[in-house]
């Protein structure tokens, strides 16, 4: 493993502490869209179908159950906790994400590289991962008071792909017969989307000012 | 059955 994709898998790691470090210190949810939780708890489960059939590496499971369990946790604290759920912008969480979902599936039906259940949902896993985060874009856009948390969670959460596309072109030139499409386009997408956010999170960042998406 | 190359990244 090279050091361009530990480092995305730590940018990952380091984003998912982040917000359960503000939904458990500060008992909020405030500005964290579940509608984007959900689809990621959606896409571990999807992604990770190989868990116990494909022995990779202790690195690998271990991260694997890291991400299911804390994608799981994260929705549940949001759904359920009787103090975190009071704090949900219900109302301004609006995305219809399941128009997400269907989408990601018939592409990843039409377009994977086998044809077969566990290749077609990591392919639809990686569809929705790319565009995952548009619900909480979205609110985030919506949020007048944004807490600095909630910002540093998206700015992690957008560094990691755009670490991993470092680390797919790395390969590419070490590894023989590393070519992967689907994993690329679906990943620069999910940088892409990212674009804007990054933009104005650097402006914020260098006139030392909070962080406000214009509307 | 192998997995693909791009299955050991997570």
């Amino acid at each position: 493993m090279n050091i361009l994709r530990l480092a995305g898998d730590m940018t990952h790691l380091i984003s998912v502490i982040v917000l359960l470090l503000k939904i458990h210190s500060i008992k909020s949810c405030a500005g964290i869209s579940l509608k984007t939780q959900e689809l990621y708890a959606l896409v571990f489960v999807s992604r990770y179908l190989n868990i116990f059939t494909d022995f990779i590496s202790l690195y690998n499971t271990i991260m694997k159950l890291i991400f299911l369990g804390t994608s799981f946790s994260i929705v549940w604290y949001m759904r359920y906790h009787k103090i975190v759920r009071r704090s949900y912008d219900k109302d301004q969480d609006t995305f219809r994400h399941y128009f997400l979902v269907l989408p990601c599936l018939i592409l990843a039906l039409l377009i994977n590289e086998r044809f077969t259940f566990k290749e077609i949902m990591w392919t639809f896993s990686l569809y929705l991962e790319a565009v995952a985060i548009l619900p909480q874009l979205v609110l985030l856009q919506r949020t007048k008071n944004t807490d600095n948390l909630t910002v540093q969670y998206i700015f992690l959460l957008g560094a990691y792909r755009a670490l991993y596309i470092l680390n797919w072109i790395y390969r590419y030139f070490t590894e023989p017969d590393y070519l992967h499409w689907i994993t690329w386009i679906s990943g620069l997408v999910q940088t892409i989307l990212y674009g804007d956010f990054f933009y104005y999170y650097f402006l914020s960042w260098k006139n030392n000012v909070k962080l406000q998406l214009p509307a | 059955e192998a997995h693909s190359s791009s299955h050991d990244e997570l």
